[in-house]
């Protein structure tokens, strides 16, 4: 159940799926398990969405894991889901948040890649499609979305870790969650969480252009980051993705933005040159604890400025 | 399940935009298969190469000959996959 789960270890994805079904049991009045399709090699898709009620009342997406050699963005996703449950009603916080809103939380981006990483290959990052003409698989569900979709940043060459795939939402990973989010209708938040190198960032990506809103992302990062270093002073960077990373074409929360969401954030988790994709599971629970703070405090910044 | 025994992971610390360039054409050429972890973009961020151990001496060359400075973030990237590993299957029998 949810209260023995080790959150302090990396798992299995079908541990994490098993998981889900305890959270949903164990919090039926908050969480239900939603499909929102299939992967590529048909293992359902899931999210756990945290509501109180209501009809498709305004809504803020997190996502983790959707490169899959990221675990440390899952195994703080899982701490997170479980943090939100079991503070609702007991933190004023979270309590007033989900009186208002809703939360979906995806845990597993990219089950096909996750599932791969533990049986295959560590290091594998992308989905795991077949390329046609090609002997490489996958592409990068973060350069598949339809923002800037092939420019600078993403590959053509299906070998490559950046490949963009042959068309915007090609990969069926992708085009569940932009089915779910242009269906809903109603997100006001976007928020994409990886690994690693400590960043904060708000688009754009596929461009260096400032974003209308930029002035007030800015401030709301720096105001996470602020709130996520307060407990092991840990060092964030905020800024676009484009300035402060590099260019990089056809991402999630350049899309969400560009869709009209526009609290669109992506964390980049723990750590900065000792471990890289392989942080060790010592790490998870203080990494999950520090981004809560973060994600708390945009999540709250969302519930008190509708727009 | 794909080994990576003797690979290593330089962390690389580009001083100027001219070493960006350069590490740039190293991560577009495809000889010596290398994963970019983090990439090449500003000398304010450190950029992080996965090596494999069949292209290590040239790569760690390249950038000695072009005095960019660099150190290894990894030593064995295998020896870290397996300690995960072990930590993975306790925690599993642990729970289990």
């Amino acid at each position: 159940d949810t209260k023995s789960f080790d959150y302090a270890t990396y798992h299995r994805l079908d541990a994490i799926y098993s998981w889900m079904d305890s959270m949903v049991a164990g919090h039926p009045n908050l969480i239900s398990k939603v499909q929102i399709g299939s992967s590529y090699e048909n293992r359902p898709m899931y999210v756990l969405k945290f509501s109180t009620g209501g009809n498709n009342r305004p809504a803020i997406w997190i996502d983790a894991g959707i490169h899959s050699r990221e675990w440390i963005s899952t195994a703080s996703a899982l701490w997170m889901a479980n943090k939100m449950a079991t503070d609702f009603g007991v933190d004023p916080s979270v309590t007033s948040l989900l009186g208002k809103m809703d939360v979906y939380l995806m845990i597993v981006t990219n089950p096909d890649g996750y599932a791969y990483t533990h049986t295959n290959d560590r290091m594998w990052r992308k989905t795991r499609s077949v390329n046609s003409g090609s002997t490489c698989r996958g592409v990068d569900p973060n350069r598949n979305w339809d923002a800037g979709f092939g420019g600078p940043g993403a590959s053509k060459n299906p070998c490559s870790e950046s490949y963009h795939g042959p068309s915007a939402h090609s990969a069926i990973e992708v085009k569940n969650i932009v089915d779910l989010i242009k269906n809903h209708g109603n997100f006001k938040a976007f928020i994409s969480i990886h690994a690693y190198s400590q960043l904060l960032m708000y688009p754009y990506g596929y461009t260096c252009n400032d974003i209308p809103h930029q002035a007030e992302l800015d401030s709301v990062g720096r105001r996470a980051v602020q709130a996520l270093s307060s407990l092991y002073g840990t060092s964030y960077r905020v800024g676009s993705i484009c300035k402060i990373i590099y260019q990089a074409s056809g991402g999630s929360i350049d899309w969400s933005y560009n869709n009209g969401v526009k609290y669109s954030f992506a964390f980049e988790l723990r750590d900065t040159g000792r471990y890289g994709f392989l942080l060790p599971a010592n790490q998870i629970i203080p990494t999950a604890t520090e981004t809560w703070l973060g994600l708390k405090h945009i999540m709250e910044y969302v519930r008190d400025h509708p727009y | 399940r794909k080994v990576f025994t003797g690979d290593q992971v330089l962390r690389v610390n580009a001083k100027s935009e001219a070493q960006i360039q350069l590490l740039k054409t190293l991560e577009n050429g495809e000889v010596f298969k290398l994963d970019f972890w983090t990439h090449p973009s500003s000398s304010d961020l450190p950029i992080d190469i996965h090596v494999p151990y069949a292209s290590l001496y040239a790569v760690q060359k390249f950038l000695q000959d072009n005095e960019i400075p660099f150190h290894v973030m990894i030593q064995d990237l295998q020896e870290l996959l397996d300690k995960e590993q072990e930590d993975l299957q306790r925690n599993a029998v642990k729970g289990g």
